[in-house]
């Protein structure tokens, strides 16, 4: 099984971590050992693709994460936006191409974009403008799945309330998010119960860890403050269990179906109509 | 007793939550009830200054408060810098204008900004390009006092790595903030370590909050999360108190002073010689 995952969202929302605790080592590096004199220079992004093997309830998934660091860092992110959307078409172009060929390719590696999680920082307030844009101007091409980084940050009350207010401005912008679609007259109870659970879970307040607590005798992912643990797959502390489940196992296949059949052809057929 | 201080910090830093912990009453209100209608519209930045009667050790402080709503939340942010320099400078021109007149104004008001806290988002990693430019632009024009807010986001050792690589980054771009200074041969050894304490502090982690908890007897201001509670007051928690005693108290003199003797000086002796 493949799977391919881009995770987008400025510095310090705690993507790498994320990723890390995804496939449970560490991956990604950390950017932090950059000396003042290598960090700010004003690099625009870069898309960085990686293979990794997981293993989710005994199925072995190939899985490709593409890190994009620098997003949002500069004075002024327009051009970061466009980086982004023109690697998601890339893979769309080299697909077309490759559909139209006489003489298959066979080394040719499908390299289209399944999900975009977008890290959302934590502010407690709505989504800011840059939010806004970036996910408008991706969703026509890929799957963008709105998540709330560093999710610790916010206390249960303020963390419903973002919650609330970032659908709200979802909803207002007609931003078509990817929301577990599900169909009333089609698919069975256990399907709608559970695609409306997570779409009522969204965006996911996400928290990651790389390092290990003793909790109640069980070696757990958690972060340590003088106040107290916060646990990663603690449902009342974050919503990482129930996103991990949705991505590497519940809802892989839909997100990719929807690529292939819907966002795909799409691309297809604007571009072929120019 | 008159104080003049300025924050400054991007939206969701936790900026006004300070201001109402500092003065222990809700002086400034949370735009969270803006709507997404109303919310979204690129303003610029609005520079509001309130009036605020405080108490401080028996000593009536008038506190000038000013906020700097919309900073670094546009997608170009580079007239923020320059709106919050002009604000400055013209404070100064004031001063200019009132002195050179040969009748005075009996009602004039010294609008100089004494202190500028900056909030640093707690990314975990290091300055941004955004933090450096403003800051270094108008440490020229006032006392930059550098804090992270919303500190409670972070461990214990990785607020030291982050205080730790934020002081790498003020001293490899060359930031006078402002730093508690002594002099080793004039001041006596109290000031000496009291301001080295302070000093070693920098940037102050901050934590702020406008709800009370019962904790070991005592109603303390906190924020309350599933692991536990953060205490506003525990210097292990946050180093509130610390900044909220030398702006108010030990350090409120030093920074008019500085502000008056120094930095205004330096701006008449710019805009005189031009
Ligand atoms: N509070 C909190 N901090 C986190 C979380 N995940 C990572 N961090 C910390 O935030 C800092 C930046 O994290 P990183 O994953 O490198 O962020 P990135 O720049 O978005 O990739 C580090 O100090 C992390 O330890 C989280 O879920 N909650
Ligand atoms: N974790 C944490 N959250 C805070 C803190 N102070 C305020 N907040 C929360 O962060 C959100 C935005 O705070 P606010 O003070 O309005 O930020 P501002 O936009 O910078 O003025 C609200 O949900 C606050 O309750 C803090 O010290 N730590």
């Amino acid at each position: 099984v493949q799977l391919t995952l881009m995770v987008v969202g400025a510095s310090g929302t705690g993507r790498t971590t994320f990723v890390n605790t995804l496939c449970e080592s560490e991956v990604l590096p950390h950017t932090i050992d950059q000396t003042p004199e290598e960090a700010h220079i004003e690099t625009g992004i870069q898309i960085k693709p990686i293979q990794v093997e997981l293993e989710e309830d005994g199925v072995r998934i190939a899985m490709t994460l593409i890190d994009t660091k620098g997003f949002g860092d500069n004075i002024d992110n327009e051009y970061c936006f466009q980086e982004i959307l023109s690697y998601l078409e890339l893979q769309y172009d080299h697909i077309l191409a490759e559909e139209s060929r006489i003489r298959r390719n066979p080394r040719f590696k499908d390299q289209r974009v399944h999900a975009l999680l977008y890290f959302i920082p934590p502010t407690g307030h709505a989504l800011r403008e840059m939010d806004i844009e970036l996910m408008k101007r991706l969703a026509p091409r890929v799957n963008v799945i709105p998540v709330i980084g560093k999710s610790d940050t916010l206390t249960p009350k303020e963390l419903r309330e973002f919650k609330k207010r970032i659908m709200e401005d979802i909803e207002y912008y007609s931003i078509p998010v990817y929301n577990f679609p599900y169909d009333v007259e089609e698919d069975d109870e256990d399907t709608i119960l559970d695609n409306s659970e997570l779409r009522a879970l969204l965006p996911f307040a996400i928290v990651g860890s790389e390092e290990k607590f003793m909790i109640n005798g069980e070696n757990v992912r958690g972060r340590r403050y003088p106040w107290g643990i916060v646990e990663v797959e603690n449902p009342d502390h974050s919503d990482f269990a129930r996103l991990r489940q949705a991505l590497l196992m519940t809802h892989l296949t839909d997100l990719k179906e929807i690529t292939h059949d819907f966002l795909y052809e799409n691309y297809r057929t604007e571009k072929l109509s120019r």
